[in-house]
C-alpha cells in the first residue's frame, strides 16, 4: 500500500511544488505508480504536470467535500503519474472547513481509498499552516520539508516543527519529518553555503545529501506543463532531482 | 494623514517582504515618516529591519486583539522607520478571527489611530488570501502587487484581482491596485523577459517602470537585519529600490 509524503513549509516560494512535481516524475520514470495531490488553491502542481486549471471540474475541493477520490484523479503528462488536481473552489476551503466535523482528516479519509492503487502519494501544500496544510499533515506518513538556501528560510522552521509535533501528538501518531531538501542553491553566494551548513548542523542525517541547485531549466519547465525530466532530461535540474528521488526510494522502498 | 499601501500576493516567495522593507527604508531615507506593519506570522519584515522576534512582547497579534497600536510600535534599525512587529501568536490569528465580529477590519481600526503620525503605512502580508490578508486589504488605500519574473507567478493573479474586487465592493470602497512591481528579474533567462512583457501588456501603466533584478546583496541583507540601503548602499539592489520608491512618491505624494 502507498507511502504518503507531504511537501510542507509555510515559507513561500521555497520549492514545495517544484520538488513534489519533479520527485513525482522521477519516481514514475523509475516505474513506481505515483499520485500527486495538489492541495494548493493556486494549482501550480496541476499546471506543472500539464493540467489546465480551467478544465478541472472535480478536484481536491470536491474530494474534501466528500466526492470519491477516483472521480477526481486525472492523468498527468508523464506515464505512471496521476494527479488529484486543484480546482478553483479550493481557495474557499480554508474558511469553509473551520466549522466542519473531522475538518483535519478529510483528505486522509479520501486518499485512504486510493492507497492500494499507488506506491507513492505526494501531497503539495500551500504556504501556510492553516487547515489545508493540517489536512496534508494528517494524511501523510512523513513530511518532506523543502528549505530554500536563503536567510529568511530558516526563520519559520521552528513553527513548522512545532506544528508537526502537535499533529503527531493529536491527530496522526506516525507523522515525523522524513526528509529535508535544500533547494535553489546558488553557488555565486556565500549565503547558500552558510544555510546548507546551518541546516545540516541542526537537523543532521534527515537532510538529504543531494542539494538542488537554482537552474534556469527548472524555472522554465512549468511554462511547458512538464516536469524538468520531460522538458530537458539531460539538464542539471533533471539529474539532481533524479538523485534525490533515489534517496527517497532508499528511505521508503516501494511496498 | 498617512497613505496606507498593502504588499499582497498569495503566491509565495515573490518579494512581498523584500519590497515592503526596502521601499519603507527608501521612503524613510527620503525624509518621510514610515510605519511598516508586519502581518505575516513568519515575521520576516520584522527581522529584515533588525527586530529580534523572540523580544516582541506586544505586536500585531495583540493589536488585532485590541491593544492600542502605540503600545506595539517599535523603532527599526533605520531613522524615520517604525515597525509594528509580528509576534509569534499571530500564527493562530487566522483561525481565531473566523468567529470574531468585524473580523476583516480589525487592523484598519487599529492603524487609523496612527495615521496622523506617519506619511506612509506599508503592510507586509502573508502568502495567502485568508483573514490576515483581508485585514491588510481593508486597511489599505491601495495594493502593491509584487510579481516574480517566473512562470508560476502569473497563475494566481486572477484570483488576487477578484479578491481585491470583492473587498472593494464590500468592505473598502477606495481599494484599488495602485502598483505592480516586477521582482527577481534574471537577465540570464528568456523567461524573465517574457513575464515582464506579458505583465506590461495585460496590466499597462499600473506596472512600475523600475524592474527589480535578482541580486546577491538583496538576498544577503536580511541576514544582517538591515534593508539593502543600509547593508550595501551602493549596490544595484539599493539603487533599483530607490528608483522604485521615487515612482511611489510620485503616485502618492506625501500629505
Ligand atoms: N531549483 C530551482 N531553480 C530555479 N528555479 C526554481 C527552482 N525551484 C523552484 N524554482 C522556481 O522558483 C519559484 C518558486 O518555486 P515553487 O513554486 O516550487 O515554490 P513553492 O514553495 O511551491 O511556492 P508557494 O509557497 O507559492 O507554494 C517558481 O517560479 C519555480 O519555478
Ligand atoms: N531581488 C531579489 N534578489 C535576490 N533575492 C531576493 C530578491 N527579492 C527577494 N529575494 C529573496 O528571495 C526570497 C523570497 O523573497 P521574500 O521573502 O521577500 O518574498 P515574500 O513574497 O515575502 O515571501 P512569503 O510569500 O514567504 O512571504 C527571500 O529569501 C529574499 O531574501
Ligand atoms: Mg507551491
Ligand atoms: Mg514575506
Amino acid at each position: 500500500s502507498a507511502i504518503s509524503l507531504a511537501f510542507c513549509n509555510q515559507k513561500g516560494g521555497v520549492g514545495k511544488t517544484t520538488s513534489a512535481v519533479n520527485v513525482g516524475a522521477c519516481l514514475a520514470d523509475a516505474g513506481a505508480r505515483v499520485l500527486l495531490v495538489d492541495l494548493d488553491p493556486q494549482g501550480n502542481a496541476s499546471t506543472g504536470v500539464g493540467i489546465a486549471r480551467q478544465d478541472v471540474k472535480v478536484g481536491t475541493y470536491e474530494v474534501l467535500a466528500g466526492t470519491a477520490v477516483h472521480e477526481a484523479i486525472a492523468q498527468a503528462s508523464v506515464p505512471n503519474l496521476d494527479v488529484l488536481p486543484s480546482s478553483i473552489d479550493l481557495a474557499g476551503a480554508e474558511i469553509e472547513l473551520v466549522g466542519a466535523p473531522k475538518r483535519e482528516t478529510k483528505l486522509r479519509t479520501a486518499i485512504d481509498a486510493a492507497r492500494s492503487d499507488y506506491d507513492y502519494i505526494l501531497i503539495d501544500s500551500p504556504p501556510s499552516l492553516g487547515l489545508l496544510t493540517l489536512n496534508a499533515l494528517c494524511a501523510a506518513d512523513a513530511v518532506i520539508i523543502p528549505i530554500q538556501c536563503e536567510y529568511y528560510a530558516l526563520e519559520g522552521l521552528g513553527q513548522l516543527l512545532r506544528t508537526i509535533d502537535l499533529v503527531r501528538d493529536g491527530l496522526n501518531p506516525k507523522l515525523h519529518v522524513g526528509g529535508v531538501v535544500l533547494t535553489m542553491y546558488d553557488a555565486r553566494t556565500k549565503l547558500s553555503e552558510q544555510v546548507v551548513a546551518d541546516v545540516r548542523e541542526h537537523l543532521g542525517d534527515v537532510v538529504f545529501r543531494m542539494v538542488i541547485p537554482r537552474t534556469v531549466r527548472l524555472s522554465e519547465a512549468p511554462g511547458y506543463g512538464k516536469p524538468v525530466t520531460s522538458y530537458d532530461p539531460g539538464s542539471r535540474g533533471a539529474f539532481t532531482y533524479r538523485a534525490l528521488s533515489v534517496e527517497i526510494m532508499h528511505r521508503w522502498p516501494r511496498g
